[in-house]
């Protein structure tokens, strides 16, 4: 465990207390996709099923258990209580675009044949793309509340942190992890155009509104 | 450099 993956998780926790927080002072998801956050709880499952089988750290697995857990209670929100706050009709991204193509990568890319490290892959690519949805939507209206725009950020912030993490390992531990890293730029490169409306709008106390 | 192949990142 290195400061850039610590505090890369840390924000990641953040993103989620953000999300949780946008919805209860709110009292709507409005401006969230479902089908981001849907993909999300699929990642976690996928890749979080050898809290079971592997055991890393107690920090690991706590870790592991409130994504898996904040994630499904998330689609509750947006499903249950919440439902008549949410509007699918904006909510247009072709999922499975995504899902078929990170299927066909996880099965050309992974690092043993088994099922487990498949679903990992899977998982790893599925990550890199998730947020996809949730931008479009963005781009669709145009607008986004000052609170959702900072759950992106924490979001985005977490992913842009485990790069440095990458670098550290590997001239400190000379591991490096391909799928991972080629998969996190990937991931990260998605969120430099709403870090720059993020940085020259939102920080400057402006609305997150993009140019017509 | 080796591969991690080790999941030991969340």
């Amino acid at each position: 465990m290195n400061l850039f993956r610590f505090f890369g998780d840390m924000s990641h926790l953040a993103s989620i207390l953000i999300l949780l927080y946008k919805i209860h002072a709110t009292r709507s998801v409005r401006g969230l996709s479902f089908k981001t956050q849907a993909l999300y709880v699929t990642v976690f499952v996928a890749r979080y099923l050898d809290v079971f089988t592997e055991f890393v750290s107690v920090y690991n697995t706590l870790m592991k258990i409130f994504f898996i857990s904040s994630s499904c209670f998330v689609l509750y929100l947006m499903k249950g209580r919440y439902r008549p706050t949410n509007d699918p009709s904006i909510d247009t991204f072709r999922v499975e675009y995504l899902l078929g193509p990170c299927a066909l990568l996880a099965l050309i890319f992974h690092y043993r044949w088994s099922f487990l490290e498949v679903l990992w892959s899977f998982s790893i690519f599925l990550e890199s793309v998730a947020i996809l949805p949730q931008l479009f939507m963005l781009q669709r209206t145009g607008e986004a509340e000052t609170i959702t725009t900072h759950y992106l950020a924490a979001l985005g912030a977490y992913r842009a942190l485990y790069i440095p993490n990458w670098i550290y390992r590997y001239w400190s531990e000379d591991v490096i992890d391909p799928i991972a890293v080629t998969a996190g730029i990937v991931q990260t490169a998605l969120y430099l155009d709403f870090f720059y409306v993020y940085f020259t709008k939102v920080l400057q106390g402006q609305k997150f509104e993009l140019p017509a | 450099a080796q591969e991690t192949g080790l999941h030991d990142e969340l």
